[in-house]
């Protein structure tokens, strides 16, 4: 259950995140789809985890308050979700 | 009064992520 909630709690600040960025990245819509579809790629454990909502609620609060960083803190949610993505993921394990 | 418009680009650190950005989706697309 526990799982299930924080699924969608960072269903919820994943949506807010790609709201903010669509806003200031008018010039370059391809990086929030680009964004959407690492997103997309993810483990699903991963993104029904603590570590998942800490990472995104961080990017999120810091690109709002920093409108001019809205690229930094879209690169860095591309990264973590490169690190989580399931393929890679299902290289890992044995 | 003159004044500059502010661009995402005038941060330098956002101006390398946006590059990097478009660097990996374009090689995203090439690649497939």
């Amino acid at each position: 259950k526990e799982g299930y909630v924080l699924k969608a709690e960072n269903e919820k600040l994943f949506g807010e995140f790609v709201e903010h960025c669509k806003t200031h990245t008018q010039d370059h819509p391809e990086v929030v789809a680009f964004l959407q579809m690492k997103y997309s790629k993810a483990s699903p454990d991963y993104l029904s985890s603590v570590e998942f909502r800490n990472a995104l609620g961080r990017c999120l609060t810091r690109a709002q308050a920093n409108t001019a960083k809205t690229f930094v803190y879209i690169n860095e949610l591309c990264t973590v979700l490169k690190q989580h993505s399931a393929k890679r993921r299902a290289l890992i394990q044995p | 009064e003159s004044f500059k418009m502010v661009d995402d680009d005038d941060d330098p650190e956002n101006r390398i992520a946006k590059k990097m950005l478009l660097a990996q989706i374009k090689a995203n697309y090439s690649s497939g």
